[in-house]
């Protein structure tokens, strides 16, 4: 009934959080695993092949002059750059000589919101402080930092983001299984101003979108409002590689065809799934966002991993 | 057993074959924007660094490298010729010296060894030997015994000084 | 440690530490 489906999202969620307290950031990291880390003088052209190279769109940033950790070099970061670079198109040389330790010049000329000091949190703290610190700070991820035993210089032990959390959730917690609610009962995601662009639509105006509204993806939908594709931040990564930025004057849907072929595809849903049948997806393959569409496909919301995560730990 | 239908789907347009498809079939012009290679050139990792070089002048080069670094060794020992035991000041400006005024031991220890790999090729092994304090004083490990707490080290500074002597080596040769 | 060949000026330095019970490979990258 209804009701008793109520009765066991409540349950379930209540579970869930106690499983996140339950557990500390140290766990969700596998047995083994790598950190790639940048030195803070490396030039930011370098650092986005190195991305692409490695298949990571982010990376902690290692200043070795103060043998500190010097925050995370994220794509919002390259999208400062375009916006620099859109406003001073003169300032070709400037951009190719541009080092990761010049990114915050960058991001105080263009006038963004100077990222918070990177928010970071010690691995063995439980994971659900580390799910309020990136929700509080709006950030996707989260470094993990420790201290040398010998020198107490910082050790960047690892980066968390959303996916990875929730997806540990999804894999560790069998009470997903009871978050039968549907969507529309949820008051969850956005599902009103949303911005959206057209296959024809200049790529540097759906950039200009993300930074306005401070999102990191644009629906694109077609003339009957039906959705189409996404453009992602993630996507400047391959506009702008090997440092070329004539690529800026295409139209997104031009600018989606630099998109790898291994991309898995944008996900959409329904008013009528539920947690459970999104955990499970999340648990089998890489979701960043949803996009919640009517029976005929048209766009009606987007819920993002933030929106689940805020849901789990605050609603 | 009650497990929802799900409705949640890929979006088949946003597959990056039928958007190409698409976008191909209305503008021809488009097939020459490339996607992103994603065959990545796996990244070849080495065992320290290799050398083709006769052994001695090796070691030359890596004595003549760590001098211009400003960083002292120990003399090597009759039977173990091929090893230098490396004492190198790290002493970054550190801005934020640790809070609590605790010493922080800054002389890093590092051996470097040459191995033969077969007749005319060679690999210079680093390997990171703990701390020092400048005056020799004992570093206090501040470590928790018991095995867990074990082994909270930081790699940087170890694996910066090492670039800095590739780098070094690299320039020279 | 680990290295890879200098390209583009860049040198990739690595080595696999032990954290508590798991095992990190830290790898740098730096400029030449």
């Amino acid at each position: 009934s209804p009701e008793q489906i109520r009765r066991d999202q409540r349950i379930g969620l209540e579970a869930i959080r106690e499983f996140l307290q339950s557990k500390t950031s140290f766990d969700v990291l596998p047995v083994s695993y790598r950190v790639i880390v940048f030195e803070t003088s490396l030039l930011v052209k370098r650092a986005l092949n190195i991305l692409l190279q490695n298949s990571i769109v982010s990376a902690p940033l290692w200043n070795s002059k103060t043998s500190r950790f010097a925050g995370l070099l994220t794509s919002n970061d390259f999208i400062n750059v375009i916006q620099y670079y859109s406003q001073n198109p003169d300032q070709f040389q400037f951009i190719d000589n541009l080092t990761l330790n010049g990114l915050r010049d960058v991001e105080k000329a263009v006038g963004t919101t100077t990222s918070l000091e990177t928010v970071s949190i010690h691995p063995f703290k439980p994971l659900y402080d580390a799910c309020v610190k990136m929700i509080q700070s709006s950030a996707r991820r989260i470094p993990l930092i420790d201290e040398d035993e010998d020198t107490h210089r910082e050790i960047v032990v690892s980066v968390l983001t959303e996916y990875r959390i929730l997806k540990f959730v999804s894999m560790n917690c069998k009470e997903t299984k009871i978050l039968l609610q549907p969507l529309h009962e949820l008051n969850i995601g956005t599902m009103t101003n949303i911005s959206a662009a057209k296959l024809e639509t200049p790529v540097m105006e759906v950039i200009d979108l993300m930074i306005q509204k401070s999102i990191s993806s644009v629906p694109i939908v077609d003339d009957q409002d039906k959705l189409i594709n996404v453009y992602e931040a993630v996507d400047v990564l391959t506009l702008i590689k090997g440092g070329l930025y004539t690529d800026l004057t295409l139209s997104v849907g031009e600018a989606l065809l630099k998109r790898s072929d291994d991309f898995e595809g944008v996900y959409t849903c329904t008013l009528n799934d539920s947690l459970f049948a999104i955990s499970e997806t999340i648990r089998k393959a890489r979701v960043h966002r949803l996009f919640i569409v009517d029976d005929e496909g048209k766009l009606l919301g987007v819920l993002t991993l933030s929106d689940i995560l805020k849901y789990i730990l605050f609603s | 057993g009650y497990a929802p239908q799900s409705n949640i789907a890929v979006l088949p347009s946003s597959l990056p074959q039928i958007h190409r498809a698409y976008m191909v079939q209305m503008h021809p012009e488009l097939a020459s924007i490339q996607p992103i290679t994603t065959k990545k050139s796996k990244t070849r990792w080495h065992f320290g660094i290799r050398s083709r070089s006769y052994p001695l002048d090796v070691m030359g080069e890596i004595y003549r490298a760590l001098r211009n670094l400003n960083a002292e060794w120990q003399r090597p020992s009759e039977e173990e010729l091929w090893t230098i035991k490396v004492r190198w000041k790290y002493s970054p400006n550190d801005i934020g010296v640790d809070s609590t005024q605790k010493k922080i031991p800054d002389m890093m220890k590092l051996q470097i060894q040459l191995f033969q790999l077969e007749p005319n090729n060679y690999l210079v092994d680093f390997k990171f030997d703990g701390w020092d304090n400048a005056d020799g004083s004992e570093v206090e490990n501040v470590g928790i015994p018991d095995d867990d707490a074990v082994s909270s080290f930081s790699a940087y500074p170890f694996l910066h000084l090492c670039t800095r002597l590739i780098m070094e080596l690299a320039v020279n040769s | 440690l680990a290295t890879t060949s200098i390209k583009h000026n860049t040198l990739a330095v690595a080595c696999v530490v032990r954290y508590k019970r798991k095992y990190v490979t830290q790898i740098l990258y730096a400029p030449l």
